[in-house]
């Protein structure tokens, strides 16, 4: 019989591994730690959440998911660490504790499975999902820039063979709409962290538009200070602001809709990135990564705690 | 399997919004097949593309006419890759 204690987080994972682990993280784990399946993915593939929870009937929640870009592969791996300093961490780090008290967490690992599939089989360098486009000899959609967050818009692509293809229509992608329909149903999501890398960003809305959300300033302090603790730990330096001023317009990403669908916290991070590998990021930077993201995490999720609304 | 052998990233310093705009039209050259890990936003951050062994020589010529200054991140990807495989494999042994 396997263990989840003998997983190694230092090391990157397939997807069988992965959720291999899950299963059996939940199954050690039942009292804080339940596994749902919010859908199926273009390739049949499971998409797996995990909620963290102390009890309580649809109490609050936090949304966060990690490698919906499936090349990015510390978003997975940060994704993992941290699923198990939730458990490990949940009664020892005041904050968290209290953190869990109140709210549930929900984290999906692998937003984009069959991209992260074909990341370890066939393509390293893929980005998008890999549902078929009629018409095109191109494969995939980009599952961030499909959301309905003015959709086809500015900083998306209609061209089936670029990376930022937006697809057909919006939330085409079963990836982008089982979340869409979990959250939804779920309707009390008050927070939301998408995890990307690797530019060492933390972003907020809008980024289909240049104009500033009414909770900009609240958000810009937030981003600021987690940022802040972030850096703390290794001094790894990050940008922070909204997606449109900070990089660039794009329009249908997963942050936007949230923000416009009653979410106010919303945020993404762009992980660690050490100037010399991109998305190749060696495996004895994994850990790292995820313990200076953790502070800023909490941080975001407790000022949320703090700030209902 | 897609095979990444002598392909590199370059790391592309724009210093102004004249250059920024000559790698923003790197992005429409689909022959050369470049891409972008960050993409050409602003004159602040750096640029990161992934160009195929194949195009090097094209792109960076087209670089240099443009005094576009640029190192090389990564000089081989496959290399990289395979250092991943054996890095899982070792993980998975132990």
């Amino acid at each position: 019989e396997r263990s989840s204690s003998t997983f190694s987080f230092s090391s990157y994972h397939t997807i069988e591994e992965i959720y291999d682990w899950i299963d059996n993280f939940a199954s050690e784990n039942s009292n804080l730690v339940s596994k749902i399946q919010i859908g199926q993915s273009y390739e049949q593939r499971p998409l797996l959440v995990l909620k963290f929870s102390t009890g309580g009937s649809n109490r609050s929640a936090v949304w966060i998911d990690t490698g919906i870009h499936s090349r990015e592969w510390i978003t997975h791996a940060t994704g993992l660490w941290t699923a198990n300093q939730i458990v490990s961490e949940y009664g020892k780090d005041p904050v968290l504790t209290s953190i869990l008290d109140t709210l549930d967490i929900f984290l999906e690992i692998v937003t984009n499975p069959d991209g992260f599939a074909y990341t370890h089989s066939e393509d390293r360098m893929w980005r998008k999902t890999r549902s078929i486009n009629p018409g095109s000899s191109c494969s995939g959609v980009d599952a961030n820039r499909n959301w309905d967050s003015n959709f086809g818009g500015t900083g998306s692509s209609d061209d089936a063979c670029s990376d930022d293809y937006h697809g057909p229509s919006p939330h085409s992608e079963v990836e982008v709409k089982s979340i869409v329909d979990f959250v939804l149903g779920h309707g009390n999501i008050k927070a939301w962290i998408s995890i990307h890398s690797f530019s060492q960003l933390l972003m907020f809305p809008y980024g289909y538009k240049l104009e500033l959300t009414p909770d900009h300033q609240e958000l810009n302090d937030l981003a600021r200070e987690a940022v802040k603790v972030l850096t703390t730990k290794y001094g790894t330096e990050y940008t922070y602001g909204s997606i449109s001023s900070t990089i660039y317009q794009a329009s249908g990403t997963s942050i936007d809709w949230a923000y416009d669908n009653g979410i106010k916290y919303s945020f993404t991070f762009e992980l660690r990135d050490t100037g010399e590998h991109g998305f190749m990021l060696p495996a004895s930077e994994i850990i790292p990564t995820a313990e200076e993201t953790w502070p800023a995490l909490l941080t975001i999720i407790d000022h949320a705690r703090h700030h209902p609304y | 399997l897609k095979l990444f052998s002598g392909d590199q990233v370059l790391r592309i310093k724009a210093k102004d919004e004249t250059q920024l705009a000559v790698l923003k039209d790197l992005v429409h050259f689909k022959h050369l097949q470049v891409d972008f890990w960050r993409s050409p936003l602003s004159p602040n951050l750096p640029v990161d593309v992934r160009v195929p062994s194949c195009n090097l020589q094209a792109v960076k010529a087209y670089l240099k006419s443009h005094g576009i200054p640029y190192s090389v991140m990564i000089d081989d990807v496959q290399v990289l890759i395979d250092k991943e495989r054996e890095a899982m494999a070792a993980s998975r042994r132990l």
